[in-house]
């Protein structure tokens, strides 16, 4: 995130990671 | 009550280690309660809702994909060390929905359900134009390919008489003109050089299974089969847990009649026993 000093930045839990990693190959 | 907008239910990453904790519990369930077929390996998380559960425990509600491996359900074969099979040979993959408590640190599965599909035609020849495609296991040229190896291989062996099982995946490969066959034989208590009437043969109390792969090409004039198998060792017959806490005893004829029981829940490592070949 960019912004101004002394400007506060909304920081929250990252969204979570779905679908997850492929571990072989996608059919 | 807690703050901003509840939806009843966590989220976590697909990948975080508990998720796959989970997944890796449902998978494991449903290799167990196979009863054909092949065995599957995690390949993707989709999706995870982590639910409180009273008065103990959460359950983890999930989506995942699988991938059929070359490992047959009744291979004593650890999971991880069976290979996936490659898009080349027709993969197969599997949709699973799944409910998976966990308490007390233990996963413990609640549900699963499954269904598995190939992958398409259209997928199979964009990376290999000249690969067999999976036909249907009643298919009457499978059917003939998987009997005519199973005599083949009855007619050299020094041992027990095998019956056919189950025909598991089949393949109809184009150049040279053959069939590939995968198929399960069960061995009787009948000496396979003295068969005379195979109607009166009888699976061996102690199940002996085996694997088998064949291909039959037909030349001018007649036929050529060539087929391996592989016999795993005898395997006990344990309790299988169930959703709801029972035991179940595996091969219980009031569950599946006749069907080949299940590979136990932790399989001994390295007990191939490797068959004739022919």
């Amino acid at each position: 995130s960019v912004a101004q000093p002394g400007v506060a930045v909304a920081t929250g839990p990252a969204p979570p990671v779905c679908p997850g990693r492929i571990r072989y190959f996608k059919v | 009550a807690p703050h901003g907008p509840w939806v009843g239910y966590l989220v976590l990453n697909c990948d975080d280690p508990e998720t796959e904790q989970a997944a890796l519990a449902a998978v494991d369930y449903v290799n167990r309660h196979l009863l054909w077929g092949f065995k599957h390996i995690l390949n993707q998380i989709d999706k995870v809702r982590v639910w409180p559960r009273r008065p103990f425990g959460e359950v983890f509600e999930m989506e995942i994909d699988t991938l059929e491996t070359t490992c047959h359900v009744l291979d004593p074969t650890p999971l991880a060390n069976c290979p996936v099979r490659q898009l080349h040979e027709h993969a197969v993959e599997g949709d699973c929905k799944v409910h998976v408590l966990k308490q007390d640190g233990q996963f413990h599965v609640l549900s699963a359900k499954c269904d598995s599909s190939p992958d398409s035609a259209e997928d199979v020849r964009k990376v290999c134009p000249g690969c067999a495609l999976l036909v249907p296991r009643n298919n009457t040229a499978v059917v003939h390919a998987a009997e005519a190896a199973l005599a083949a291989f009855n007619a050299q062996s020094n041992g027990s008489y095998f019956q056919l099982v189950e025909i598991s995946r089949a393949q109809l490969v184009p150049l040279p003109e053959s069939t590939y066959v995968e198929f399960v034989v069960a061995a009787t208590d009948c000496v396979a050089k003295e068969v005379t009437d195979q109607s009166q043969c009888n699976l061996l109390a102690d199940k002996q299974y085996g694997f088998c792969k064949a291909t039959l090409t037909k030349k001018l004039g007649g036929e050529e089969v060539a087929v391996t198998c592989t016999v795993f060792q005898t395997q006990p017959v344990v309790p299988q847990p169930q959703p709801d806490g029972t035991n179940q005893t595996a091969s219980s004829p009031a569950v599946v009649p006749d069907a080949p029981s299940p590979p136990p829940a932790s399989p001994p490592a390295a007990s191939l026993v490797v068959g004739p070949m022919v």
